[in-house]
């Protein structure tokens, strides 16, 4: 079961809507996958039509019992081959109460592993920080995709983050993960400034960087309230179109990596 | 020196933007104005045409060091009446620099009445989180405002936020910060969504929002790359207009309070 990070500290450049919307679109390809929501905040839920103050049972739950069976967690959507492991706000008090249990940062991995059989792809949502949950979907990962907005302030930033997954790589045994790509958010084709961010981002990073870009559209910002992917949402629209070339060269660069 | 924070957790909603174009409009009013760089990314430092890596003093010897006195990290900008304290990536290392100090969250504060009679307003520009730098913001100011993205996830975080707050002011003696107003940022005057979060945002805050609101703008995404504000960047744009009236509005708020 590959497992793909979707991280970047920075808040609000794309992550849930790239963890929805590329989960969907494989499971649409006829991958079977798993979504992990986790974020306290629980949009990736919240995106699915879920109400996390609803949930019996989360995320947190499962990190932090391990008596709880990751797979009495773990709920459908209406996507078929997609599954989710949903979170709310309790997930924010997962770090405090891990704080002295030796081998922390290793309880989001050892329970994937328990149900690493019955999906091909698990696609993780992190939360905008460097804190103990990102560390725990690193860990248990081999991949991280990284969603960039494209302003301004995108390459800086940007760098720290990478030179962090490094860092923790070598820290932490094992953690194989390696960047997978660097994916253009929020594009907004007719600008100046847009297309000096990204030639600078192609620039400096070069292949790193997906061919794929995803556009500022209206629909994709508009899915998560009808609790719907953009498959689902607006099929016919650019953004459904970008996430399932994204899924395509993703599974390309799983394949030779 | 009525000292306003411009904070919320929420990555990438407008704070910094906000900050800057609010201050040159207060300037360029005829008032005194000090902003505050309090995030280690260095972002409204950058907008100004400064390089943080550059810096030969910033706010993190100002707060680490008391014997270094605040107006010596103070710089000018090209906006007549609006300095700056800049700031770079060794903030970053100031919450676990002050960890153990007496006081700590008092130490802006305390600096920032050092020079209280050459400026009539302090602007504080926060970076995404509810840390040490935030505390310190918030115990020093008299007001914030809270920039909010309008999208789905709007609402939810926000109650959380201004809780936080509440609590602050219980917890830390004195702290008189009142919370002077929502700001509504990134607005799309077409879409639907936009229009069923603002009417959300209204029905359920009231009075505490602004009426002005900030839309959506190619030029205010621009000028950080230029070095200046809206107002020198793009002084007949609708972000120049739309930051000119939140100037004014937030003078008749203080006025008020
Ligand atoms: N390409 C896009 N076009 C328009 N809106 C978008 C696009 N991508 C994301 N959005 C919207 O922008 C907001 C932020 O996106 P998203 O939630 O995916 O970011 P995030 O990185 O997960 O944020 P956080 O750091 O809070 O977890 C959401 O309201 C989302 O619907
Ligand atoms: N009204 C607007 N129209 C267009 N672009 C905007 C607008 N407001 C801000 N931006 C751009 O969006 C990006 C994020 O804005 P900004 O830096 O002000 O947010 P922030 O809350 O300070 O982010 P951070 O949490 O990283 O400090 C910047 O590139 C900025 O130039
Ligand atoms: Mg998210
Ligand atoms: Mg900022």
């Amino acid at each position: 079961m590959r497992t793909i990070t979707i991280g970047n500290q920075k808040g609000g450049c794309g992550k849930t809507t790239t963890a929805i919307n590329m989960s969907a679109s494989l499971a649409t390809l006829g991958y079977r996958v798993l979504l992990v929501d986790l974020d306290p905040q629980g949009h990736a839920t919240l995106g699915f039509g879920y109400q996390p103050n609803d949930l019996k049972r989360s995320v947190y739950d499962a990190l932090t019992n391990p008596r709880i069976p990751l797979s009495s967690v773990v709920i459908e959507t209406s996507t078929d081959r997609l599954d989710l492991v949903p979170s709310n706000i309790l997930l924010g008090g997962a770090e405090l109460e891990l704080h002295d249990v030796l081998g922390k940062e290793l309880v989001l991995g050892e329970q994937l592993r328990t149900v690493e059989n019955n999906y091909d792809l698990c696609i993780i949502d992190c939360g905008p920080s460097l804190g103990l949950l990102m560390l725990n979907s690193l860990v248990a990962s081999t991949d991280v995709i990284v969603p960039v907005q494209v302003h301004f302030y995108a390459l800086e930033g940007l760098k720290r983050l990478l030179e962090t997954i490094r860092i923790l790589k070598e820290r932490f045994h094992p953690c194989w993960v390696e960047a997978l790509g660097l994916l253009l958010t929020f594009v907004d084709g007719r600008t100046t400034l847009s297309k000096q961010v990204q030639r600078g981002m192609r620039d400096f990073f070069g292949d790193l960087v997906f061919d794929t870009v995803i556009h500022r559209t209206v629909t994709l910002a508009e899915a998560p309230s009808a609790g719907e992917s953009i498959l689902k949402y607006a099929p016919d629209s650019r953004g459904a179109a970008e996430y399932n070339t994204l899924a395509q060269e993703t599974l390309e660069r799983l394949r030779r990596s």
